[in-house]
């Protein structure tokens, strides 16, 4: 008789979507915005996550956008609107060194989160554009410091970043505002 | 209430388990 523990699912604490953004110039954003997938267990995320192509192979333009459930992966839901996004910005090179490793990471991280309000955490994108990918892990209040900062150190770790390599927090607000091609950050770690 | 975390080392195990 196998025991429970390899029967039985693992909870996570929230359930989650899994969203794919393909950019189809002759559609809406909106339209180009698919869900793929929701799910509330370790199993179930690595069910999808083994199933879906990894974010080095979409083509220049896709998105992955994984949510809580109820939050549209976009800065104008009510969750996001007042919030920010740890921004990591990659090199051209680091497509295919870095990219998949970090996006797991990041697609982890969210389940390993030690702070004193991981409610803080929205969800996670990764981008795919020629200039050089993004990933960000976004939060919804980016006034709440302490656990900003709990969630950019934790996240820096992770990763194994250089200590002295910093990653910068910005709020959607600056993102969506900024006049130059670059936003200040709130904090950076 | 109660809060449900996992570690790095057993989410990662559980990707490779069947």
């Amino acid at each position: 008789v196998t025991s429970p523990e390899q029967y039985i699912k693992h909870p996570l604490q929230h359930r989650w979507a899994l969203w794919y953004f393909k950019n189809d110039k002759s559609k809406s954003w909106t339209e180009n915005l698919r869900l793929i997938s929701k799910f509330d267990t370790v199993e179930d995320f690595w069910a999808l996550y083994n199933h879906i192509q990894q974010p080095s192979k979409l083509g220049f333009g896709c998105d992955y956008c994984l949510f809580k459930d109820g939050i549209k992966p976009m800065w104008e839901d009510d969750r996001n609107k007042l919030g920010g996004r740890w921004l990591m910005t990659l090199s051209k090179q680091q497509r295919h060194n870095d990219l998949d490793r970090y996006w797991m990471e990041t697609l982890s991280l969210r389940c390993q989160l030690h702070t004193d309000c991981p409610e803080d955490v929205c969800g996670a994108v990764v981008n795919v554009r020629p200039k050089g990918d993004k990933i960000s892990i976004w939060t919804g209040n980016c006034q709440n410091r302490d656990a900003i900062m709990t969630i950019g150190q934790q996240y820096k770790e992770r990763l194994s970043i250089p200590i002295k390599t910093l990653i910068g927090y910005q709020s959607h607000d600056d993102t969506s505002s900024k006049s130059g091609s670059t936003t200040k950050n709130m904090y950076s770690v | 209430g109660t809060r449900i975390i996992y570690d790095r080392k057993f989410l990662l195990d559980c990707r490779s388990s069947p």
